[in-house]
């Protein structure tokens, strides 16, 4: 399963 | 007022072709230190983060912080009408809806300018933390981009293992399986064929075949790549630009189903 790359960082 | 030139547009064509087949558009965020943007692929899986630092332009200037949306597709064909040797300058007045490129041949005999129009893309923006990975490799450029298109026809992923020994890449699916290992070398030459790892902790990850083969679309920007691991975390795939900046590809690690 792919993960979402937002999943790892905050939004800046 | 925003003036950016290049001596030599094949940079600037070869950076557009690092990341067009992964963003359809990209805001280009412009300020006295340079340019950068950042943006993530349609399906969110990766994100390009590229940095152009000003002292690494023949001539910039940025009065105000200026962020230009730009279709990339088009940017594109706007490039493709530039010489690799022709001056390139890309400008635009503050607040402005357009932003021009300009191309001169070397003799000034040829000078053409290109409008286009901006875009107002409403893109996320992401904090990465400064982060030190449990492994570290450097290799050239074009041995990963072998390896990548190679081990894509056998699977969709591809697993990256990387201990102290070396770096190995392995696919497996219904034609069979395939394993490339690289060793750290030691006394090369040529600083460009050395493969170095640095190693904290050994780390197994898997990856996306298709997002690593577009990263290596950036292998004429640099001799060497290097690839930062966790377990767990975004793979950072960084192409350095030489005297200009770089351009790293960021990519979150499959899991098991």
């Amino acid at each position: 399963m792919q993960r979402d790359i937002r999943s790892f960082y905050k939004t800046a | 007022m925003f003036e950016a030139r290049l001596n030599n547009a094949t940079t600037l064509k070869k950076i557009l072709d690092a990341i067009k087949d992964l963003l359809n558009e990209g805001t280009f965020d412009c300020s006295d230190s340079g340019i950068q943007l950042q943006a993530m692929d349609n399906s969110h899986v990766s994100l390009v983060s590229l940095t152009l630092r000003s002292d690494g332009f023949d001539k910039f200037r940025c009065d105000r912080n200026l962020s230009m949306g730009m279709n990339l597709g088009s940017m594109a064909k706007i490039l493709k009408c530039a010489n690799n040797d022709d001056t390139v300058t890309i400008k635009a007045q503050d607040n402005a809806d357009t932003v021009t490129f300009m191309f001169e041949s070397q003799n000034q005999e040829k000078v053409s300018d290109y409008e286009m129009k901006l875009m107002n893309l409403d893109q996320e923006h992401l904090g990465i933390p400064e982060t030190d990975y449990s492994c570290v490799v450097r290799m050239p450029a074009m041995e990963f981009a072998r390896i990548c298109r190679d081990l894509a026809q056998f699977s969709e992923s591809v697993v990256i293992c990387c201990t102290k020994e070396g770096v190995k890449f392995s696919a497996s699916g219904d034609v069979g399986s395939a394993n490339v290992k690289l060793a750290q070398t030691f006394n090369v030459d040529k600083e460009e064929e050395a493969i170095v790892i640095e190693m904290q902790e050994p780390v197994v990850l898997t990856f996306a075949c298709r997002y690593l083969n577009a990263f290596t679309k950036a292998t004429p920007l640099s001799n060497q790549v290097q690839l930062s691991m966790s377990a767990d975390v975004p793979l950072v795939v960084e192409y350095r630009i030489a005297e200009l900046g770089h351009i790293r590809y960021y990519l979150a690690p499959k899991i098991e189903d």
